[in-house]
């Protein structure tokens, strides 16, 4: 992996190879599990970062959801690097491994990456078939089922959020699902979106606060306070119907939902100069500040047991 | 391979909920292919769209005889695109040296 480039966008094929380095490379401290395929048979993979143990309480970390967000991919690719490089020299992330285990999904909709890299760079959904319409692909953050199917979401399948023909209809959402629910023991989710600089957290699909409000408003407002430390950067916190819009069948409503208290999704850089055109000159530095944001929600599940 | 030459990037500041409801209608519109990369949700937040090329003229006449404001964030989407295109040939090339 010496010859991979952070600073630049990779293709899927690239990624996938890299991951495959980074396992034979940490073979002590990383795996990659196959969680499912996608609508176009593609492998979904999930790095494991663990040092042991049967069932610890764990992290999960997604980028890539809306395929055309590529600063997210990137960042996902810096950032399991770095939690591998990182572990047994920084002493609080050698911390949060040697008690929680981290999954860490980089490509989360892997058809719709593939298409942005091939036909058509501005594609968003994924890439299934939808009966009765010529348009394809359903939003795969208003597939979960939180809200499914409210007005925060589109039941036309021409609309980008598009919520599809039913909760977990997308192999990429079930396949989360299932992995999740099956593993029992997540403590965090976080969901990493692009752009327009936000750290948001439940609900979306209803105003009511919830229950943990005050204590995830407190922990975004460290994250967005320790992320502006390095470049400055200014990222507005808060529930994402308060802070940006009502938004139905979203992955972090679906995760708070079903008990995972710090269930958190970023919206990166930038706030709309360039929006998902994002140059690669960026993304080192957006993984970096990024870095500071994750880490101190991971050292907050780490000493917060539940 | 789908290109973007000529589509530009508006910023839009739609300043009441009649201005937001109209920038809502205009996704229905499939003719017009505009793609919401910042959603209209309430007034005062700022709303970006991709419209293609062929409907420039429709958008910011529909824009402009509603009074609503907006700037051009990105001339040209294809500009961009070749520049990002490029940036990974480079990086490549320099990977397999």
């Amino acid at each position: 992996s010496n010859n991979f480039s952070f600073s630049s966008y990779h293709t899927i094929e690239e990624i996938y190879s890299w991951m495959d380095n980074l396992v034979a490379e940490n073979p002590d401290l990383v795996s990659k599990i196959q969680i499912g395929q996608s609508y176009e048979k593609r492998p979904l993979y999930v790095l494991k970062f663990s040092t042991g143990g049967v069932n610890r309480p764990a992290i999960w970390i997604d980028t890539g959801i809306h395929s055309r967000e590529w600063i997210t991919q990137a960042t996902g690719v810096w950032t399991a690097n770095k939690i591998a490089t990182e572990y047994g020299k920084d002493a609080s992330l050698t911390a949060i491994l040697d008690t929680v285990d981290i999954f860490f999904e980089i490509v989360t909709n892997p058809d719709g990456f593939a298409y942005t890299h091939s036909t058509n760079r501005m594609w968003r959904k994924t890439r299934s078939i939808n009966a009765g319409s010529s348009c394809r692909g359903v939003d795969p953050n208003r597939n979960w089922d939180a809200g499914f199917g409210g007005p925060g979401s589109s039941s036309n399948p021409c609309v980008e959020t598009y919520h599809g023909p039913y909760p977990h209809s997308e192999s990429e959402v079930k396949s989360i699902v299932d992995f999740v629910l099956s593993h029992g023991n997540v403590k965090a989710l976080i969901s990493i979106h692009s752009y327009s600089q936000m750290l948001l957290f439940p609900y979306g699909y209803k105003t009511e606060p919830a229950p943990d409000h005050q204590e995830l408003n407190d922990l975004a407002r460290e994250a967005v306070a320790a992320l502006a430390e390095l470049h400055g950067t200014k990222y507005t916190y808060g529930s994402t119907i308060d802070t940006i819009y009502r938004a139905d069948g979203i992955t972090v409503d679906w995760s708070y939902d079903n008990g995972i208290k710090y269930s958190y999704t970023f919206e990166l850089r930038d706030t709309g100069r360039y929006g998902f055109l994002l140059p690669a000159s960026q993304i080192i530095p957006t993984a970096e500040e990024t870095w500071l944001a994750l880490m101190k929600i991971m050292e907050h599940v780490r000493d917060n047991p539940y | 391979q789908k290109l973007f030459v000529g589509d530009q990037v508006l910023r839009i500041r739609a300043s009441n909920e009649e201005q937001i409801a109209l920038l809502r209608e205009l996704e229905e519109l499939e003719d017009l292919q505009i793609d919401y990369w910042l959603r209209p949700i309430q007034p005062g937040l700022p709303v970006d769209v991709r419209v293609p090329f062929h409907s420039l003229q429709a958008v910011k006449v529909l824009l402009e005889s509603n009074t609503i404001p907006y700037t051009i964030t990105i001339d040209d989407v294809q500009e961009l695109l070749d520049e990002e295109k490029e940036a990974m040939m480079v990086s490549r090339k320099f990977e397999r040296s």
